[in-house]
C-alpha cells in the first residue's frame, strides 16, 4: 500500500 | 468523525509550480484567503521540510483578509525524469474569539476542529 505521506512542520528560518 | 471543511481559500488550490533553473532558490507564492467572519490560525507542513523555507510558516489570518506565503525551494540537482513527490499541507483552525497565544490554540485543538488542504509540487524548466 502507498505509504501515507508524512508531514512535518515547515521551516521558516535558514535551512 | 466528520472533518471540518477547510474554510481558507488557497491559490493555487492543488499544485505549487516551481520554475527552474534550480541552481538558485526558486520561490512559489501560496495565497491564503480567509473569507469568514472569524480569524483563522494556520500552519504549513510539508513532506520535505529540509528542502523548503516557508515564510510565514504559521500565523493568524484576520477575517476577510489574505496573506501570501513564500515557499522557497532550495537549490538542487534537477532531474527532468524525477517527478516531484513533495507535498504541502495547510492546516487551519478557527481562532478562539478571546485568543491569547497561538501555541495554546494548537495544543487544545480537537482533531475534528482541524481543517487541512494538501498541495502537490511540480518542477518545470524555463521555456526554451
Amino acid at each position: 500500500a502507498l505509504s501515507e505521506d508524512e508531514f512535518h512542520d515547515a521551516v521558516s528560518g535558514e535551512l | 468523525m466528520a472533518r471540518q471543511e477547510q474554510v481558507l481559500v488557497l491559490e493555487p488550490q492543488q499544485e505549487l509550480k516551481f520554475r527552474g533553473p534550480f541552481t538558485d532558490v526558486v520561490t512559489a507564492t501560496l495565497k491564503l484567503t480567509n473569507p469568514t467572519d472569524r480569524n483563522v490560525c494556520f500552519k504549513v507542513k510539508t513532506t520535505a521540510p529540509r528542502r523548503y523555507c516557508v515564510r510565514p510558516n504559521s500565523g493568524v489570518i484576520d477575517s476577510g483578509t489574505s496573506i501570501n506565503v513564500s515557499v522557497m525551494l532550495q537549490p538542487f540537482e534537477y532531474d527532468p525524469n524525477e517527478k516531484s513527490k513533495h507535498k504541502f499541507m495547510v492546516q487551519s483552525i478557527l481562532a478562539p474569539r478571546d485568543m491569547t497565544d497561538m501555541e495554546g490554540v494548537w495544543k487544545e485543538a480537537k482533531p475534528e476542529e482541524l481543517m487541512d488542504s494538501k498541495l502537490r509540487c511540480a518542477f518545470e524548466m524555463p521555456i526554451g
